[in-house]
């Protein structure tokens, strides 16, 4: 758990398409993503960016979240939220 | 050959140059050619100056990106106040280059040095996760000097992606050996931080290093950590020997860095296929054999499948109100009587879900069945928190080597306000370990000082300079459980007229825990889930899948498979049913899970103490 602060949501999304790029820039031609490419190396994580999102909000964005929780080959995603982290 | 560098400062450089007590025998590691070479290190911080009179030799673009904005030239961008030298400071104490008269110099002035750019800009689990997952078959070590904020308060750790990172790294990275990942632990001391509360550091992926001055004393900025694995030289306050930044656009400032010398430590020896016990740190004056040994701490042995993981959950129906002082006992047995017990312990994990009227009020303890207490979480005045802890794992290396066998006592106590309440849902206690029989180690030095002296087109030794045995790249005073000693006769070579007499350490037969040979019938001991027939000289017992030496993921019979425990007794909490399964037959059944995992594929090499 995060501690009581609120998060704040950015304009990016991680989505799990185990079809692979191909697939994901056909949801992003669909929803209006940039597909910013895989996140790890095996290409089934990827990182989508939306311009027409703010850039940061305390809300998620629920329009984008039911886009992709009702496409199909969408697995697994998530709106990235920002993290605090302070250098040592 | 004693190698001195030539550099302005490196007389400054008191924490290798042979002035700390005790000494870190850098020089006479440097005097055997262990400088870093063939090592790739990323310092994942806000980017380093890759044309820096210490840094462009060693420069590796590979190890470098910046994941914020995609630049094409991740070096930092400094600001007016020089902010962004965070990065470059800890390279240049990793990988500073030697005898360039500028600076002091890197204790692994060999290796490759890169870095991350991605401290600058917005942090998302996505950022965190691709800037830990940056070629992970060329990077060895990333080296992290950054995490949640050290307010006291705040409770954080990696999210999903950055721990499918970790997981990927440990298990994938490095060709299948795993990747290091060391962290700096908290700054937090100020505020009464505890690194138990960073869920980087307390990680089981991550080699949390914490420090102390050249006194041995701890920093004012350091934090209590159970959790910490291996503490390093570092600054204190201003009238402490500080330590030296070796690259830094503006001179060499005095800055410190807690995280490099531990980070330095642990790259130069680079035989990095064998996986040694964090005992090898334990060694107060680590000789310079210690130098030989290779320094990737034991979880990743644990990771590698040559250690178990046995633990056990136990959700409250009803959950337990939390009066200002109690303790559960439970007796565990640690799979014992089973093909994959653990006997030494390493790394041990409490992970807790309960809910409190002021977080930081509560001091959260663990004790061991040897009477090892741990402090997970000391009261921390600043968290003012009512949510609690939810499945929050916290990590203890205090009980390493103990026999995990008998009562563990989590200890919760309210250290303020006397009208605290709350109620403790679920708790989980993970042990990792290995079946090694400590008591049965062999007292003195272990590993010889010899070095070997000839090496095969493998790097395999072929000949030791002392009366060593031989194992793999070691050199061996005596050969560890799973192998016995004996002498070779290799035949002469062109050119020579003697038969050399090599001695070796073979393996026993995969049935044996000790032996005298390598058949079935040259047991000398067993191991704990079977017995010794002194007639035959062979361990009878249950027959295990995983006597053969390949991995097996699951260790437990398969009714009491881990895994399907875990999801079963999941499902029990949200039912509010009893656990299914029990861990021991001596326990009440909703107590504990067993869950254990592989037994060592491969021969269980471990470096014993004093190594």
């Amino acid at each position: 758990w995060a501690s009581v602060r609120a998060p704040i949501y950015v304009s990016s999304w991680a989505v799990r398409v185990s079809q692979g790029n191909r697939e994901v820039e056909r949801l992003a031609r669909k929803f209006g993503f940039v597909n910013l490419g895989p996140i790890f190396p095996d290409g089934q994580y990827f990182h989508l960016r939306h311009r027409g999102v703010v850039q940061q909000s305390l809300t998620p964005h629920w329009g984008h979240r039911l886009h992709l929780k009702k496409d199909p080959k969408v697995q697994w995603f998530q709106q990235q939220t920002l993290r605090r982290r302070v250098k040592r | 050959s004693v190698v001195v560098p030539t550099d302005p400062w490196f007389s400054k450089q008191w924490y290798m140059n042979s002035e700390a007590q005790p000494d870190l025998s850098v020089l006479q590691a440097w005097g055997q050619g262990l400088s870093g070479q063939g090592i790739v290190v990323s310092v994942l911080d806000d980017g380093i100056e890759k044309d820096h009179p210490d840094l462009w030799a060693n420069y590796d673009p590979l190890a470098s990106y910046d994941f914020n904005d995609y630049d094409p030239d991740p070096q930092p961008r400094y600001t007016p106040s020089d902010e962004n030298r965070h990065g470059t400071r800890c390279a240049g104490e990793v990988a500073a280059m030697a005898d360039n008269g500028f600076c002091g110099v890197g204790v692994a002035f060999n290796a490759r040095i890169g870095g991350v750019r991605m401290l600058d800009g917005t942090i998302t689990d996505v950022i965190e996760a691709q800037s830990l997952s940056l070629q992970p078959q060329h990077i060895h070590i990333y080296s992290a000097s950054w995490g949640p904020e050290d307010d006291g308060r705040t409770v954080d750790g990696p999210g999903i992606l950055t721990r499918e990172a970790f997981r990927r790294g440990v298990t994938k990275g490095r060709g299948g050996l795993g990747t290091l990942f060391i962290w700096a632990s908290g700054n937090g001391g100020l505020h009464y931080d505890d690194c138990n509360c960073d869920g980087y550091t307390n990680s089981i992926h991550t080699l949390s290093v914490g420090s102390t001055t050249q006194q041995g004393r701890v920093p004012w900025y350091s934090e209590a950590c159970a959790s910490t694995l291996t503490t390093t030289y570092s600054s204190g306050v201003a009238t402490d020997p500080q330590i030296v930044s070796a690259a830094a656009s503006t001179g060499s400032p005095p800055q410190a860095l807690p995280s490099q010398p531990g980070l330095l430590t642990s790259l130069l020896p680079h035989r990095c296929d064998l996986a040694p016990s964090q005992s090898c740190f334990e060694n107060a004056n680590p000789g310079r054999a210690q130098w030989l040994t290779p320094v990737i701490p034991a979880l990743w042995e644990a990771e590698a499948g040559g250690s178990r993981a046995a633990g056990g959950s136990s959700p409250l129906d009803p959950p337990s109100p939390i009066l200002p002082l109690i303790y559960i006992r439970k007796n565990v047995s640690a799979c014992a009587g089973r093909h994959n017990s653990i006997r030494s312990l390493e790394h041990v994990q409490a992970q807790l879900t309960l809910s409190y009227s002021r977080r930081g009020d509560l001091e959260i303890s663990l004790t061991s069945p040897m009477g090892t207490r741990s402090t997970l979480v000391a009261i921390r005045p600043l968290d003012v928190s009512t949510e609690g802890y939810n499945n929050w794992v916290f990590m203890s290396t205090h009980f390493w080597d103990e026999n995990p066998q008998g009562v563990w006592t989590l200890g919760l106590e309210n250290k303020g306000y006397y009208f605290n309440t709350g109620m403790l849902y679920r708790y989980t206690l993970l042990l990792y370990g290995t079946a090694e029989d400590m008591t049965a180690r062999p007292t003195g030095p272990q590993v010889t000082s010899s070095a070997c002296v000839q090496r095969d087109t493998e790097g395999l030794c072929q000949v030791c300079d002392g009366p060593a045995y031989i194992l793999g790249r070691l050199c061996l005073a005596y050969c560890p459980p799973r192998f016995f000693n004996h002498t070779r006769l290799v035949t002469a070579r062109p050119g020579h007229t003697a038969a050399l007499a090599l001695r070796v350490c073979s393996s026993c037969h995969s049935s044996c825990y000790t032996c005298r040979g390598g058949s079935l019938k040259d047991c000398t001991s067993c191991p704990p889930s079977s017995t010794l027939d002194q007639q035959q000289g062979s361990c009878v017992g249950p027959t295990t899948p995983d006597s053969s030496p390949r991995l097996r993921a699951a260790a437990c019979p398969q009714h009491r498979c881990p895994a399907s425990a875990m999801v079963l007794g999941l499902l029990a909490m949200t039912l509010q049913g009893l656990v299914l399964c029990s861990m021991s037959m001596d326990l009440p059944p909703q107590t504990w899970l067993s869950r254990a995992r592989a037994t060592p594929t491969k021969p269980q090499v471990r470096l014993p103490a004093g190594t």
